[in-house]
């Protein structure tokens, strides 16, 4: 399985509709400090199902909406979508069948979210439950967030204990 | 429960001293389990400072490096996400990171956030952020010398 | 004890929202005495977050940098010694910064341990620390295109 | 005033005496990692009277002390020596004659220290003495410790509350 698109609509500074293409291999993500590469990441974890606001830098979920600049209005709702090739299978359960599988992730300015897998509403759930067995998720360690590595190691012996039960 | 921690830590402690032996080119690791928590230990090679609180901000980086990806092979997902983690990284060590990479995405497919010219030259692939016009974010696709003027872009 | 404090905060905000102006080319920053200690209000030009939160890494650093400053500045001394503070910034930010300290150098003398190649630019003397024997420090005076060697040496 | 020249000896990974001279605007610092770049700031943080081991990245204070390599084996003692041009006067007090003023700390493998200025024999507080009202020291915010910037915008207002009341 691996990650051909994200879609991004309304997203922190993601103001215009981006799409973004990738290799099954190496893809970098390049530019100036505060251009929106981490909230690239961020919305890859937001989609999977991130309900914590901290863990994305923000105070309160609606906070991840675009918030308007001088020159321009907050938006009122954002999403994110994801398209996976799951061509070998890796994706099993009730998407097994499925070559290509997105999921995505809506919410509005009350903080409601509503998610989509291949266009069909779904819960939250159902999108963690796609990817279980995978190894992806918000919380797991295939995205690592800017400083997380560094914390790992300066934090100490009781907190890499509890990383390293939850990962088990 | 008990039995899958053990089974999960001897993975990860054997995945991070081998690691840490590419990125260090030699050197000696281990995690100890302890009852106090899981205590590191790691020693650059022909080094013999056993404290990691000595090892300089691009030593423990390099740890830290070799610790969060030794964690991701107990559960390897198709894909990584790693946000700047090769931030304090000096080139000769950023040149041991892109080559476990690119040895790494042989099963993984990677995403890296990164400043780091060398680690640039590992991906397929750029996606050169952009903010021309302030707080409204842009991406296009772009090759190694349009992604160095991104870079240089709103200087002077 | 309390007036002194409030000649020092008043002073440090007014330095802070200096420095944070050179900077960043622009934007509003402050420093606000609150109740439960003293909170900072950072926003880059043309952006409207005012959660310090949701500032970048490479964005927070500079902050950080203007917060340092306003505080030496209470009591500057005539030296100033900084450890990589500019390790996140990008090309246009480490010029800023690096145009900030050549001015403040008219009164500061400056010892900057760096990375970064703008930095080095700015200063008069480089200082190379090699290890070439594991585990031994040595200090040779370079210029900046040997310091570009000493930087890639150990590669490959 | 201004910083002419550090001598470094037996300090971390200064194994053999090593002099860095200064010029009175902007000097850099540069090397690989791990090489001893931050060995030196701690150098000067340490003879200015630093007492705390942690701050220093060490356990107990004489892990200052060159504690030997494959190669090499561990010394008995360290040394780490400063020397101002004062020609301007801004060391008042007792040394304000002198146009030179060097400041001394050598360490045994005890951990008693002995601190000396301008070669005559001095205890910790004289050298706090020397450089108090210069901003000089080794807490003051002359010296800006790898990582410290970042912390202090991240800790929260109660952290930067202290600092500043600290400072002032
Ligand atoms: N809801 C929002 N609406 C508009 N802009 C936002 C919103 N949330 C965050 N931002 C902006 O996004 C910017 C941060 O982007 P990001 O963290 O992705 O930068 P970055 O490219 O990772 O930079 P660095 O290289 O410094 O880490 C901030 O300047 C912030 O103002
Ligand atoms: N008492 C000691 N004896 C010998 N070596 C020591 C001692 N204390 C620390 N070291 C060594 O010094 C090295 C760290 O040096 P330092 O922190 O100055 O690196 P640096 O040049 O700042 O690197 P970076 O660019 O990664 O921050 C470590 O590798 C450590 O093993
Ligand atoms: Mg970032
Ligand atoms: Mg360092």
């Amino acid at each position: 399985m691996n990650l051909r698109e994200i879609k991004i609509a309304g997203f922190k500074s993601f103001m215009t509709p981006t799409s973004l293409q990738f290799t099954p291999q190496v893809s970098a993500v390049v530019g100036p400090n505060g251009c929106g590469k981490s909230n690239v990441v961020e919305a890859i974890r937001w989609v999977l199902g991130e309900s914590s606001a901290k863990a994305l830098r923000a105070a309160r979920g609606p906070d991840v909406i675009f918030s308007g600049t001088d020159a321009h209005k907050p938006m009122g709702q954002c999403s994110v979508e994801l398209v996976f090739d799951n061509s070998d299978g890796t994706i099993g359960g009730g998407y097994a069948a499925y070559s290509e599988i997105s999921v995505r992730r809506q919410m509005t300015s009350d903080g409601a979210s509503v998610y989509a897998i291949n266009s069909r509403t779904a819960r939250r759930r159902d999108v963690q439950k796609v990817f279980r067995g995978t190894g992806l998720g918000a919380r797991s360690y295939s995205i690592i967030e800017q400083g997380l590595a560094a914390q790992l190691v300066t934090a100490g012996p009781e907190s890499l204990l509890e990383q390293i039960e939850e990962a088990a | 429960a008990r039995r899958r921690f053990d089974v999960a830590f001897a993975r990860i402690r054997q995945e991070f001293t081998a690691k840490f032996r590419l990125l260090f080119d030699g050197g000696e690791a281990d995690l100890v389990h302890q009852e106090n928590g899981v205590r590191i230990e790691a020693v650059p090679p022909g080094k013999n400072t056993r404290a990691l609180s000595l090892l300089s901000g691009g030593e423990k980086s390099l740890v830290a490096i070799a610790l969060v990806l030794a964690i991701f092979e107990l559960n390897p997902a198709p894909l990584c996400v790693m946000d700047e983690v090769d931030a304090a990284l000096d080139e000769s060590n950023s040149l041991n990171f892109s080559r476990l990479i690119v040895e790494m995405s042989r099963q993984v497919q990677f995403v890296l956030v990164t400043h780091n010219k060398v680690v640039m030259e590992a991906a397929e692939l750029l996606h050169g952020v952009t903010m021309r016009e302030p707080g409204v974010s842009r991406v296009v696709g772009i090759n190694l010398q349009q992604a160095d003027e991104l870079l240089q872009q709103q200087s002077g």
